[in-house]
């Protein structure tokens, strides 16, 4: 149950470290694109 | 059913699932109606949320598959706000599985509505899918991503007919310090020539599989779809470009338009943006001529539903999983005099619909002629660094989609305030309800570095909470193990 919930949290804060460092480059880009 | 949507429910768009919903556990949000395909990754299902009543799209993924892949999905989905790219409302995660919930396009896909219907599109409807499906790979490509699978199997129609990319399964992101990926992806009959020979290749690549999409949806199938796909991956960048089969069928602009599309060097290929002022695509009629077509499929699909049921009611037993879709032999042009339709093999346009699967159909084409995916990306990127940056999007005329963006803009400071408000609160620093990564795009720039930054940390703090919480528990149990080995001992 521990390694399941280990598991479930690494995987959560893994796709939510996707979604800040891909919305970040995408204000990257609008950006260079107003430029 | 779908008539119901159609008529109550026009032109509603769900925005996002409310927090209270991400909260819940995913069959008390939503109802699952029906499985609506099968792809690689999982199943698809059709399903109604209970809060608003709306109906959306469910992909069902096991986590054991490639998290990765459905991390970059679920990523690119919901970096795109764009009426043209299907939006992506949240995910869950249950059991094993990761529920990806996305906006439901009533109509299907294009691929799916040739098949129902048994008959091509018209050069008229080719021109209104084609422009809504090159207005989604304008905005996709100024993201400097690749959808690398296009097809008409991943453009889906919503009830108002209006064409949206779908299935980011194997899409790319270009990042600034690799202009060029070199990763053989996608289904061979569409696939680029500069794909096929790994020699780099960047959003341009998306164009040359739109050329063939147009002649799908005019054929009723790609180019070389009657041989082996290892040949045709042979046969694409060795031969000239594909043409029309009849060319006297089509009018002129639609043959400039594919052979636009269709140019081997990708240096001379046209962009999106380009592609859009083609006179092709500038006298595309709306959307709403696409509402007869789809309203078409739907009935012959309700009705075929019916008529399996009743034959299911007759023999219960009885196998219907093949029966539906099957028909026989070679392409027919319909009697439509010069409208240029011809009637497709269903069987054939059901083998190469690709990546996703509808349930009915099990042909041995089908598994040949899936999504391929050979390099890894890892290895791109190791190799992007020498790569040249080719911006072939920041190309004038500005494009349509600006204005999307300046609306968006608009919002997000909406939500801003709010989110500065949530700067003072001691919860701001935690991770947003599971799903709901929409989230993010109302943040400012600031706060996400804040976020990242702080993203370690945090996460370690949870796994030492989690650690500290079953180490309560094991503790009792590890102190009445060690009493009675101190027991044992002192006999």
């Amino acid at each position: 149950l521990f390694m399941k919930e280990l598991e479930h949290i690494v995987k959560s804060y893994e796709v939510y470290r996707q979604a800040l460092l891909s919305e970040v480059e995408a204000r990257k880009q609008r950006q260079q694109w107003y430029a | 059913m779908e008539k119901v949507q159609m008529r109550h429910n026009p032109r509603r768009q769900l925005k996002k699932l409310s927090e209270d919903s991400l909260t819940k556990q995913p069959e008390e949000v939503f109802d699952v109606l029906e499985k609506l395909g099968e792809g690689s990754y999982g199943c698809v299902f059709k399903a109604n949320y209970k809060e608003t009543g709306e109906i959306v799209a469910i992909k069902q993924v096991p986590v054991e598959s490639d998290l990765q892949e459905i991390i970059k999905e679920i990523s690119i989905m919901q970096q795109c706000h764009s009426p043209h790219v299907v939006r992506y409302y949240g995910s869950y995660f249950k059991n094993s599985d990761l529920w990806i919930v996305m906006e439901y396009c009533g109509g299907g896909s294009v691929s799916d509505i040739i098949r129902i219907r048994n008959k091509t599109l018209t050069e008229e409807e080719i021109a209104t899918v084609l422009q809504s499906t090159l207005k989604g790979l304008e905005y996709l490509h100024f993201m400097r991503k690749i959808h690398r699978d296009i097809k008409a199997g991943n453009i889906l129609l919503n009830n108002e007919g209006q064409a949206k990319l779908a299935d980011f399964g194997v899409a790319g992101q270009l990042t600034d310090t690799m202009a060029k990926r070199n990763t053989v992806i996608g289904t061979p009959f569409w696939m680029a020539p500069e794909v096929i020979q790994e020699i780099g290749y960047n959003c341009v690549a998306d164009l040359w599989s739109l050329g063939i999409t147009a002649i799908e949806m005019a054929e009723g199938k790609p180019p070389y779809a009657d041989i082996h796909p290892m040949r045709a991956i042979f046969m694409i960048p060795t031969n000239p470009p594909p043409t029309f089969r009849n060319p006297d069928l089509w009018s002129a602009n639609f043959q400039d338009f594919v052979s636009q599309c269709l140019v081997k060097n990708p240096e001379n290929r046209a962009t999106a943006t380009q592609l859009l002022q083609h006179p092709f695509i500038k006298s595309a009629k709306p959307n709403s001529i696409l509402r007869v077509l789809i309203q078409d499929a739907m009935e012959i699909k309700l009705k075929r539903q019916e008529e399996a049921e009743q034959r299911e009611q007759d023999v219960e037993d009885d196998d219907n999983s093949d029966e539906d879709e099957v028909d026989g032999g070679t392409m027919v042009r319909a009697s439509t005099g010069d409208s240029g339709t011809i009637r497709a093999a269903g069987s054939l346009a059901s083998s190469l619909s690709g990546t996703m699967i509808e349930h009915e159909d099990t042909g041995t084409m089908q598994i040949q002629l899936g999504t391929m995916v050979i390099n890894s990306d890892d290895e791109d990127e190791e190799e992007a660094g020498t790569m040249k940056r080719r911006d072939e999007t920041m190309q004038p005329p500005k494009p349509s989609f600006l204005e999307y963006f300046e609306q968006k803009e608009k919002e997000a400071n909406n939500h801003n305030d709010g989110g500065r408000r949530g700067e003072n609160n001691a919860d701001n620093r935690k991770l947003p309800p599971e799903g709901d990564l929409e989230v993010v795009s109302t943040w400012s720039v600031e706060e996400l570095q804040m976020r990242l930054t702080s993203l370690d940390p945090q996460m370690e703090q949870e796994i030492e909470e989690i650690r500290q919480r079953y180490q309560a528990k094991r503790q009792p149990i590890l102190d009445a193990i060690e009493a009675k080995k101190r027991l044992q001992q002192n006999f």
